[in-house]
């Protein structure tokens, strides 16, 4: 989607 | 052996109708905790977090942690199958490759059983870091399923913004353009109430998809309210708490600010 962040940009595996 | 009873089903139901459009299939951990469940919608746009503790249920016991891998439009049209007031047990071995879910009426008089099978999900599970939210709203959960929808009518994006004492949904679009605004309540002490807690007063605007919006308002059933927190350029969380043992958790990635 455009201009839409992405959650894994956030939040990562451990 | 796995097995929970859960006197108020319609929990269970509640639930998956906020997750089963937004995850196709999830891993179900349960431990002696309670029960947890994580996933990412396809584009990886939002996190959805899943957890009922051990004392949502009136009967509870897992000897292993146990991972049920659980197709989530298969799992519905068997929940589908559960009245509002039946009581749903769920019931796995060790190393299960089937789950089994047992739904009893109030009265007793009817009792039904159904096996699902498990899948092997490879799912990664993401860390959430700690974060000092700047803003956190609460308001009903109607009123926010209403915004949501009315603001989808002018666009793809709803902006939230928070500023002393109020929050403000708005939307832009080629038919033109909305603001919703409430302002937060007196002391009132009920469900109605509109709260709005700021760190430092600082205000605090963000822009979010009005589709995975809508998505989470399926959710509005399992609670009055719903909590909103924002923090510059972090995802949203919109919570949903079932009763003081549980809670159904929406991460959403900000858009792109033009």
């Amino acid at each position: 989607m455009p201009g839409q962040r992405s959650i894994t940009s956030f939040f990562s595996s451990p | 052996m796995f097995e929970a009873r859960l006197l108020q089903g319609s929990i269970l139901k509640k639930a998956l109708e906020g997750i089963r459009e937004l995850i196709t299939s999830g891993n179900w951990e349960c431990s002696s905790a309670g029960i947890s469940m994580q996933g990412m919608d396809p584009s990886h746009v939002a996190l959805t977090v899943l957890m009922l503790q051990n004392d949502l249920f009136d009967q509870f016991r897992c000897d292993r942690n146990v991972t049920l891998g659980l197709n989530h439009a298969t799992f519905s049209k068997i929940l589908k199958c559960a009245a509002n007031d039946d009581i749903i047990t769920l019931k796995a071995e060790d190393q299960p490759d089937e789950c089994n879910l047992l739904f009893q009426s109030a009265n007793d008089d009817k009792t039904s059983d159904f096996i699902i099978k498990l899948t092997d999900i490879d799912q990664e599970t993401l860390g959430i870091p700690d974060t000092e939210y700047a803003a956190t709203v609460k308001v009903p959960s109607v009123e926010f399923q209403r915004i949501c929808r009315d603001l989808s009518q002018f666009g793809d994006t709803i902006i939230i913004s928070v500023k002393k004492g109020c929050v403000e949904f708005s939307g832009t679009g080629e038919i033109g353009s909305a603001k919703i605004a409430l302002k937060e309540s007196g002391n009132v002490d009920d469900d109605e109430k509109v709260s709005v807690e700021m760190d430092k007063d600082t205000p605090c605007s963000l822009s979010f998809a009005s589709r995975y919006l809508n998505y989470f308002t399926k959710a509005t059933s399992l609670s009055d309210t719903v909590t909103l927190q924002l923090c510059p350029e972090h995802p949203l969380v919109v919570s949903y708490d079932i009763g003081d043992n549980g809670s159904l958790k929406y991460y959403l990635a900000p858009k792109i600010e033009e």
